[in-house]
Order: structure tokens, then C-alpha cells, then sequence
């Protein structure tokens, strides 16, 4: 009944700077997610959520959400973002202060640098189990194509194709340079 | 659909009435637009691919099913958070004298009459090594739960400075309400130079590569591949019903029931084989 599955069903899961990040590097920042399975009751209204922390100068790499279309509601702080569509044009390149949402549709490859020292975000997305493709880094869209498929692809040189896969050891969140890093210190 | 729009008197068959040429093929498409697609809720398209020519990657806003109508070679598609599963051996290594092993996720041989279902975001490429041109037709499901954008196919090329094929359509659904800046250009390409050097921490000429801002990249999404890829497959293997011999075919067959006895007697041999033939098999 009813009254068995949702009266007592569990409605509330923290997602904010004080809980366990599912992304952790002390140097770029942390991110959170909340999807269907940590909240099983986002299944039936098809929603999920993420939080994300990110120092300044950080980076989150390229990416886009597969199956959602995304809200990214800025904190705190202030982030450069650009977003791209299907052929290739920057739809977005600007920043994204507090207060501020940017609305990203599914597909579109996004990404971030912080330009603040802390630049706080939550992202509301249009799938419970939404789920994004990483175009950079470790483990990204790119490491996963065969070398020759890579360099075919671009047009490179193998070894300029073996940079483009190992070069970024980091999956999600870039640290900002050592230069960068010694600024803000 | 909207409201009436299967409401039909007439039926068409229908031929593709777009065609984007490449270096290595081409591909046509049906206009998405037409009635009778924007009530079935789907888009098709037809890739022809010459011998060595790589369809580059590229991912959908809704989930698609290619048949291959002729033809065979390889493809792949990139599963985000997959590990890469297929790796080059050692031997490769001190052979050409490399410190570099690539390894990738897991590719594929399709052949004629296989039906390919590719998810939705996920980078898909495909290859022709073989002499016959290899055609594929490919149906997207917009009207999918799992297309969250509106009723328009949409190609997100990796790589490339080429028009996608559903461009067209597009074009003229926008046309009169607002224009669009520039054209052909793949996901990487809108990104800040800069910005992507810091992100892949490479330099300034890959980059250019990654935007296709290279000056001759005019080859369209189908490119062709000097000398052939060489990619990390298991040597191929014939179809069972083909390959199978009359001995294999007795193997196949219900195995006789054994006694307990012959059962052990069958397994003291078989460790015996084991570790005559290979010193790794060691009890733990």
C-alpha cells in the first residue's frame, strides 16, 4: 500500500560541504552527488542533485551529462564556465556569481574554473541516475579509444596522441598550477 | 507528436534527401522534419564507409540501433567510468623499444546483418578495414525518455570541422528566429584555447588538432586512415555453425554419466596435466 512505501520513505540526504564528497582532491575542491540509489525516493520524481566545491583556479574538466538536463545554481563564490552545443559553438563562456543559475541542456559540453577562492555550486539534474562523460583527464572519453583511433581521429602524431591519454593524471578536478597556487598563497 | 500529426491519408515511401560528403564516405539522412518521422518519434540516416576509413566519434541525444547492411570492420564505444579492459602485451613493448602500452575499452567486430545498439551520450566510432564499403543504416528514438531535448537528432562530434549531418534541418527550423553564430565545428572546438591546455595539460598544437583548426582538416565525419588502424582485437573467429566440424559437433553432445570413481580419476588427471603445463597453477 501507499501508506507502506511512502509514509516512512526516506526524503532527505545531505549533500553539502560538511558531508563525505564522492570527489576529493585537497588541492581542487570536492563533489557530492545525490542519485536514486544513496535517495531511492529521487526514482519516482526522476531527479537527482550534486554539490560541488571547488578552490580557486581548480578545474573541472570538460564534460557533459548524458542523460540530464542540468541547473547549475552558483553558492558562493564566482566561476568561469563555458558551455558548448552540438556544432561546436560556445553558447555560454562567461562567469556564474552567487545567486546565479545556468541552465545546461543534456549533451552539452560544459566545464569550470573557479575564479574565487571557494566557488560553491549545487546542480539540480533531470534523471535520478544522471551520469556524466569526463572529455579530459584519467579514465576520460578519450583514454578509452584505441592510440591509432585517437590519433586518426585528430589527425596526430602517436605521440602526440599518447600526451592527449596520459598527459592529465587527475579524473574530475584539476589543482591549479604550481604558480597559481602560490599566488593565491 | 503533437496533436494530429498521425493523422495520415497517404503514406510515402521515402528516400534520404541530405547528403553529407567525406574523405572516406558519406552520409545521408531523411529529414527528421517530415511528417511521418515526427510522428513515428525517430530519425535515420545511412553512413557508407570506404575501405580504412574511420567514422569519427560521436555521441547522440537519444539512443540508436544501426543495422550494417554490408560489409564488416570494427567499432567501438566509450562507456563513461569503464575501465580500459583491452591492453597491449609486453612483447610489444621491448619489441619496438616503447615504454608506452596503450590500452582501451573494449572494440568490436561487427559484420553484415548485425544490429548495433548504442546508448545515449555514448561515443561511438566505427571502422572499415575491409575492401567492400560498409554500409550502415542508423535509427536515433528521439521520442526516448532518455532524449531530455526536444524532437531535433543532434551529433556531438569529437573531433572534425564539418557539418553534422542533421545540421540541415536544423538550420531550417531556426531560420526567421535567431541565427547561428557558426557551423561544423566538433564539442572541442568551443572551448577557450587556454582553458583546454590547462585541462589536458598539453600544449598549443594538440590543442589545434582537438579543435580541428588544423589546416587540412577538411575531411568531414568519415576520415581515412593512411597505412590502417592497428587496434587491440582477439583474432577473429568463425560463426560456430560455419566452423564447427563433425568432431566438434560430437564434443557438443551430452557428456556420458560417469561414476563417482572415473569422476575423481578424470580429475587426478587433469591437476597432473595442470601443473605439468603450467607452473602458475599451484594450490593456495
Amino acid at each position: 500500500g501507499l501508506e507502506e512505501t511512502v509514509c516512512s520513505a526516506k526524503y532527505r540526504e545531505n549533500i553539502g560541504s560538511s558531508s563525505s564528497p564522492d570527489i576529493y582532491n585537497p588541492q581542487a575542491g570536492r563533489i557530492k552527488t545525490v542519485t536514486s540509489l544513496d535517495l531511492p525516493i529521487l526514482r519516482w520524481i526522476k531527479l537527482s542533485a550534486e554539490h560541488g566545491s571547488l578552490h580557486k583556479n581548480a578545474i573541472f574538466v570538460p564534460h557533459y551529462n548524458l542523460n540530464a538536463n542540468s541547473a547549475i545554481y552558483a553558492l558562493r563564490g564566482r566561476a568561469w564556465l563555458q558551455v558548448v552545443n552540438c556544432n561546436g559553438n560556445t553558447v555560454f563562456d562567461g562567469e556564474l556569481e552567487a545567486g546565479r543559475v545556468l541552465i545546461v541542456p543534456q549533451n552539452f559540453a560544459v566545464a569550470a574554473k573557479a575564479l574565487s577562492d571557494k566557488f560553491q555550486y549545487v546542480s539540480f539534474k533531470t534523471n535520478d541516475r544522471a551520469a556524466i562523460a569526463r572529455l579530459a583527464g584519467s579514465s576520460s572519453t578519450l583514454n578509452g579509444m584505441p592510440l591509432d583511433v585517437l590519433a586518426a581521429t585528430f589527425n596526430l602524431e602517436r605521440n602526440d596522441a599518447r600526451q592527449l591519454k596520459n598527459n592529465n593524471p587527475f579524473k574530475f578536478l584539476v589543482p591549479p598550477r604550481e604558480s597559481e597556487r602560490r599566488a593565491v598563497a | 507528436p503533437q496533436q494530429n500529426e498521425c493523422q495520415f491519408e497517404r503514406l510515402n515511401a521515402l528516400e534520404p534527401d541530405n547528403r553529407v560528403e567525406s574523405e572516406g564516405g558519406l552520409i545521408e539522412t531523411w529529414n527528421p522534419t517530415n511528417r511521418q518521422f515526427r510522428c513515428a518519434g525517430f530519425a535515420l540516416s545511412r553512413a557508407t564507409l570506404q575501405r580504412n576509413s574511420l567514422r569519427r566519434p560521436f555521441y547522440s541525444n537519444a539512443p540508436q540501433e544501426i543495422f550494417i547492411q554490408q560489409g564488416n570492420g570494427y567499432f567501438g564505444m566509450v562507456f563513461p567510468g569503464c575501465p580500459e579492459t583491452f591492453e597491449e602485451p609486453r612483447e610489444s613493448e621491448q619489441g619496438e623499444g616503447r615504454r608506452f602500452r596503450d590500452s582501451h575499452q573494449k572494440v568490436n567486430r561487427f559484420r553484415e546483418g548485425d544490429i548495433i545498439a548504442v546508448p545515449t551520450g555514448v561515443a561511438f566510432w566505427m571502422y572499415n578495414d575491409q575492401e567492400t564499403p560498409v554500409i550502415a543504416i542508423s535509427l536515433t528514438d528521439m521520442s526516448s525518455h532518455q532524449n531530455q531535448l526536444d524532437q531535433m537528432p543532434r551529433r556531438f562530434y569529437l573531433a572534425g570541422n564539418h557539418e553534422q549531418e542533421f545540421l540541415l534541418y536544423q538550420k531550417q527550423q531556426v531560420r526567421g528566429k535567431e541565427e547561428q553564430e557558426s557551423e561544423g565545428s566538433n564539442i572541442f572546438s568551443g572551448f577557450k584555447r587556454d582553458f583546454l591546455e590547462d585541462a589536458l595539460n598539453v600544449n598549443r598544437h594538440i590543442v589545434d588538432r582537438l579543435q580541428g583548426r588544423n589546416e587540412d582538416e577538411e575531411k568531414g565525419a568519415i576520415v581515412k586512415v593512411k597505412g590502417g588502424l592497428s587496434i587491440i582485437s582477439p583474432p577473429e573467429r568463425q560463426p560456430r555453425h560455419q566452423s564447427r566440424s563433425r568432431q566438434d559437433e560430437e564434443r557438443w553432445q551430452p557428456r556420458p554419466h560417469k561414476s563417482r570413481r572415473e569422476e575423481e580419476d578424470d580429475e587426478k588427471h587433469s591437476r597432473h596435466h595442470d601443473q605439468g603445463g603450467s607452473r602458475w597453477k599451484q594450490d593456495n
